[in-house]
């Protein structure tokens, strides 16, 4: 059995984490990011030779001890919308829960990751525009060119996300796709948000100049 | 799981000795993905001359720990004792691991396993 009581707590602080874990988690599969990043950090690979720098993802070339692969929390709710109109494509929600992120991390990468399926006819100029959801949608924060098929990555920090701030618990987004004459529209299968964090306590000190 | 001491007990010169954590024994094997255990050793042995003298292609021997033990050589029954068994050189870890919203977190922890001890 976990230990509990204060053997428990020591350990669950010590590693920066405040809730007891909770049971068995939903099994799904790890993103390959994620091994990559692990792997990346992994000390042995480390001693074969390409040192380490605290407190940084080198994979990612930013400052951070903390990466989190987020899912979309409505992506298997979402109706999969006409394939074909003359009208407007659906638009798209998608909502990330920043719960578990502590006030004392500072975001410095959030990166929106999507994937589009549509039938196979001219999707050339197809663009996806980002905006912040609160009650109703903002103003557009950014506009990205999108292909279905393809892994379509936007950087939200500055835009959706701001830097050097704590993060809000949710982060809702309304995606809009702009197709130009054609009458496709496309599915979304795919949204999750990279986020890397700072979180400076558990950073060693910056070495004194001597 | 830890190495027995050497000779059966925690004798011999302050060194590194093997302590690996694992996971599963302390029931988070389903929520942390990897790695399954890792190996977090200790420091344990005593510093008395001469073990208090770096190991051979340490660094230059006088130091603190040096008068430290010449001084408790000099008055075993008065004084601080001989100097402590520490971790000398530590490295990180990173774990990956679902948390209580199913996000698959990456999280590098710095000084998590003793590569080195020495006497302080």
């Amino acid at each position: 059995p976990a230990p509990s009581g204060p053997a428990a707590a020591a350990l669950l602080q010590a590693l920066g984490m405040h809730e007891v874990p909770r049971g068995v988690p939903t099994p799904r599969p790890v993103p390959p990011v994620m091994w990559r990043l692990f792997r990346r950090r992994d000390p042995r690979e480390a001693r074969a030779g390409y040192p380490l720098r605290p407190c940084h993802v080198e994979e990612l070339g930013v400052a951070g001890n903390i990466v989190r692969h987020i899912p979309d929390s409505g992506l298997f709710s979402r109706p999969p919308g006409p394939t074909k109109t003359l009208g407007l494509c659906p638009k798209w929600t998608v909502t990330f829960n920043l719960s578990g992120v502590e006030p004392a991390e500072h975001p410095t990468r959030a990166r929106l990751e999507l994937r589009l399926e549509a039938e196979n006819e001219d999707t050339h100029g197809w663009e996806l525009s980002v905006a912040l959801l609160a009650k109703h949608p903002g103003p557009e924060l950014l506009r990205i060119p999108v292909a279905p098929g393809l892994l379509v990555r936007a950087d939200l920090l500055g835009a959706a996300v701001a830097a050097n701030a704590s993060m809000p618990r949710t982060l809702r987004l309304a995606l809009a796709l702009h197709r130009g004459a054609t009458t496709v529209c496309a599915r979304l299968t795919e949204a999750s948000l990279l986020l890397v964090t700072l979180d400076a306590r558990l950073c060693p000190p910056p070495r004194l100049r001597r | 799981h830890s190495e027995p001491g050497v000779g059966g007990g925690p004798g011999g010169a302050c060194r590194t000795r093997r302590l690996h954590v694992s996971f599963r024994e302390v029931g988070w094997h389903r929520w942390v993905i990897a790695p399954r255990g890792f190996l977090a050793n200790f420091c344990q042995g005593v510093c008395t001359l001469p073990e208090a003298l770096q190991a051979p292609g340490g660094p230059p021997v006088l130091n603190h720990a040096v008068l430290h033990a010449l001084m408790h050589a000099a008055a075993p029954t008065q004084g601080a004792g001989p100097p402590c068994c520490v971790p000398a050189r530590l490295s990180p870890i990173s774990v990956l691991f679902f948390d209580n919203s199913d996000n698959v977190v990456l999280r590098h922890y710095e000084d998590m396993v003793v590569d080195e001890c020495g006497c302080r």
